[in-house]
């Protein structure tokens, strides 16, 4: 049987609002390393990877490895139902086709309980190899959000590039161009308003808005994001879930044929 | 123009 249940139960309903929008269906599973989910995306471009450590768990109980699939849209509708100071317990008896979200409030005065059935999902499981990256930028995750929006209000795809001078978005479209830099900056108040640039080679690289867009909404989750940059390769797109684990996104470029 | 490619490209199944 499996109980996880979670303090913060707001974060699993920024996590669910994060990406029901990119992935239909996933199955989460749950294993002494944490509760994690891989899932990709209808066209096959991006994947979502959530890790939540077993640490962040005010009771984290499963007594075997198990995967649970959910269909992400049900899951978000039923989580809606809590409050964000709502503590979330997750809950599921062995060999059951179904899996209780109990919300209980903060005082402890009104105690919900919401069964969802469960769904077989074939899934296949990625393997993405550690990577040396040309470059690693780490920014405000609202920064990168509005540079997101802002370019696609003017083309569909933004092109990345990480040179000495900064981190350049780019994009044109119909009505003309638009060119975001953003220089390193340390010289600020919090340490996470920084934007941090560690580049070993200049890198470029090209990205659909729509899913740059996407994956924005797991902003909520953190102040800060990484981009993770090489040539010719998938980006990796990570919002670090403060002291529980992260929400990473796969993104395949596009390419010149 | 850039073509959009698949993450599977990248990363096989394990």
């Amino acid at each position: 049987m499996l109980e996880l249940r979670l303090v913060q139960g707001g974060l699993l309903k920024k996590v669910l609002e994060s990406i029901k929008d990119l992935v239909n269906d996933a199955n989460f599973d749950c294993s002494a390393t944490g509760f994690s989910l891989q899932a990709m995306d209808s066209s096959q471009v991006a994947v979502v990877a959530l890790l939540l450590r077993p640490e962040g768990f005010e009771r984290y109980w499963c007594d075997r490895n198990i995967s649970m699939g959910m269909n992400l849209n049900n899951m978000a509708k039923m989580l809606k139902c809590a409050g964000n100071d709502d503590i979330i317990t997750l809950k599921a008896e062995d060999g059951s086709d179904t899996v209780t979200f109990m919300f209980e409030s903060p005082t402890q005065d009104k105690i919900a309980d919401f069964e969802m059935k469960l769904m077989d999902i074939n899934s296949e499981r990625l393997g993405f190899p550690e990577a040396d990256y040309h470059a690693i930028v780490r920014m405000p995750s609202s920064e990168f959000a509005r540079i997101c929006k802002d370019l696609s209000s003017i083309g569909n795809t933004v092109v990345i590039s990480v040179t000495k001078e900064g981190v350049r978005f780019s994009t044109r479209g119909d009505i003309g161009t638009a060119n975001v830099v953003c220089r390193q900056n340390t010289a600020v108040d919090k340490p996470e308003e920084a934007t941090i640039i560690e580049m070993n080679e200049p890198v470029s690289l090209t990205f659909g808005l729509r899913y740059m867009n996407s994956l924005t909404k797991a902003t909520p989750l953190s102040n800060t994001v990484t981009l993770s940059l090489s040539s010719g390769l998938p980006a990796v797109v990570e919002y670090r879930i403060a002291e529980m684990g992260y929400i990473r996104f796969y993104l395949a470029p596009k390419i010149e044929e | 123009l850039a073509q959009q490619v698949q993450l599977l490209i990248f990363y096989g199944g394990v």
